[in-house]
């Protein structure tokens, strides 16, 4: 048996609108420590890695791992009827062929309830090791939203360099060229404003921007996002949940050949 | 202009 209660059930419909325009039908892994989810888009370009600690709930059993395989379209109908102050609870039987949510809404003392079929989805599973990256950079997420956002204007590409300057993003096209540059900057008395840089050695990779705006659907979930980057490898694109845990997104590189 | 590379260029499938 698993069953899960979150009192702040908005969390997972962020997590939720974070994937759903990658991935349509996804795997939610449920074991003793938390809830998480490893998918690939369809043209296995990004991949995207959650996880929700089993202590962000306010109650959390599961007897045994089980993998609820849901369609993502579906499960956004449902959560456009849950309200922003709902608790949520999931329930599902060992043999996982339904889930059941819940969402509750103690001031109204409305509670709603949805029954789910749940599919077996078999999808290809990556082992993404635990690396050291050269670059590290935490921004504020909302600025990143910012830039991939208007670079698009430019170009389809995005090229990233992360040098001594500072963290550039740049595209080109048609019209021209774009280049944004973000500083090192921890002069503001919070420290979601903070721009920090670590960088052992520079890189400079160029990405879809396409995919760099799909991973912006995950802002509401964190007032800073992290950038790792390494040269040849998929840059990592980490949005934190509190202390409870995180939305990554893994983006191949373009390549010269 | 350069390719786009995959996922599974980099890391292992299991």
């Amino acid at each position: 048996m698993f069953e899960a209660r979150l009192a702040n059930g908005n969390i997972f419909k962020m997590i939720v609108e974070s994937i759903r325009e990658l991935v349509v039908d996804v795997n939610i892994d449920c074991s003793t420590e938390e809830l998480s989810i490893q998918c690939m888009d369809s043209a296995h370009v990004a991949l995207v890695s959650m996880s929700l600690s089993q202590s962000a709930f306010d109650h959390f059993r599961c007897d045994r791992s089980l993998s609820l395989g849901l369609n993502l379209p579906n499960v956004s109908k449902i959560f456009k009827m849950m309200g922003r102050d709902d608790t949520m609870v999931l329930k599902a039987e060992d043999s996982a062929d339904k889930l059941m949510l819940m969402f509750e809404n103690d001031k109204s003392g409305t509670i709603a309830d949805f029954e789910l079929k749940l599919m077996a989805i078999e999808a290809e599973q990556l082992g993404v090791p635990d690396t050291a990256y050269k670059c590290s950079i935490s921004m504020p997420s909302s600025e990143f939203q910012r830039i991939v956002r208007d670079l698009q204007v430019m170009g389809d590409t995005c090229k990233i360099s992360c040098t001594k300057e500072g963290l550039k993003f740049s595209a080109t096209g048609q019209i021209g060229t774009g280049n944004i540059l973000m500083r090192q900057n921890v002069a503001s008395e919070k420290e979601e404003d903070h721009v920090t840089i670590d960088m052992e050695e520079p890189v400079e990779l160029n990405f879809a921007l396409r995919y760099l705006n799909f991973f912006t659907k995950a802002t509401p979930l964190s007032p800073t996002v992290i950038l790792k980057m390494s040269p040849g490898l998929p840059i990592v694109i980490e949005y934190p949940i509190e202390q409870l845990g995180h939305v990554k997104y893994y983006l191949a590189p373009k390549m010269e050949e | 202009k350069a390719p786009q590379t995959r996922m599974d260029a980099f890391f292992a499938v299991q």
